[in-house]
């Protein structure tokens, strides 16, 4: 229970919207 | 036992009695998603922002997100009937969130709220001031602090910029935005401390 921002996904939901750009970016 | 969500980023505090913790928190988790995507998106736009290290941008969006959501959602917290509006669209008091078992936290946050909204900032300088929450080099877990440190004093320099220019009789606008800073920093601690709480319950 360290982390609480990767206890609520929110580490995760940030890597899927930076990554959605990064794949906009290789198109 | 009835259990509460007081945090203004769900639907309503009233929790359904029939389902489970994990699909209180699913639901939970669906509330505040979309909030945190433009949270990021605002970030994409910071100009410089996109030039950080990927690691670095997942810190400081990691550890920044709470504090700019709470900028950017002031305008939940209304001071003068002290009431909180959630997501869902309905006010409560914080007189009944603090008798569900809100915690000094929301208090805090109102208070915040209260001084933030009274400096009467347009949309461009709360950008650019949300921007210099974001983009903080003393985050943990920041590889290049150099590179964060250059873009977080750029950011800081444009708004100083910006206050002076809108405000030229308010000097005082500046600094009382910067001591916000250590106040929002505060909040996430106060924040954080709830969720390990939640999440341990």
């Amino acid at each position: 229970f360290g982390d609480p921002a990767s206890n609520l996904g929110l580490e995760d939901i940030i890597r899927k919207a930076l990554m959605g750009n990064l794949e906009e970016r290789q198109d | 036992r009835r259990r509460h969500l007081v945090c203004p980023m769900n639907t309503s505090p009233h929790v359904d009695p029939q389902k489970s913790g994990h699909e209180v928190w699913e639901e939970f988790s669906h509330s505040f998603t979309p909030a945190v995507r433009e949270v990021v998106e605002f970030a994409k736009k910071i100009p410089g922002f996109r030039d950080l290290s990927q690691p670095d941008q997942v810190s400081l969006l990691k550890a920044g997100t709470f504090e700019v959501l709470v900028v950017r959602f002031a305008s939940l917290f209304d001071m003068k009937d002290r009431t909180v509006t959630f997501l869902g669209g309905k006010k409560y008091s914080v007189d009944t969130l603090r008798a569900m078992g809100a915690s000094d936290l929301l208090n805090s946050m109102v208070d915040f709220s209260e001084k933030l909204t009274n400096l009467g900032l347009s949309e461009e300088e709360m950008s650019l001031f949300t921007a210099v929450v974001l983009v903080s080099a003393d985050r943990s877990g920041i590889e290049n602090v150099n590179s964060v440190e250059a873009l977080q004093e750029t950011l800081i320099r444009a708004l100083r910029s910006l206050i002076t220019k809108n405000h030229p009789n308010e000097s005082a606008i500046f600094t009382k935005l910067l001591l916000k800073l250590p106040d929002l920093r505060s909040l996430n601690n106060m924040h954080s401390e709830q969720l390990l709480a939640f999440k341990v319950h």
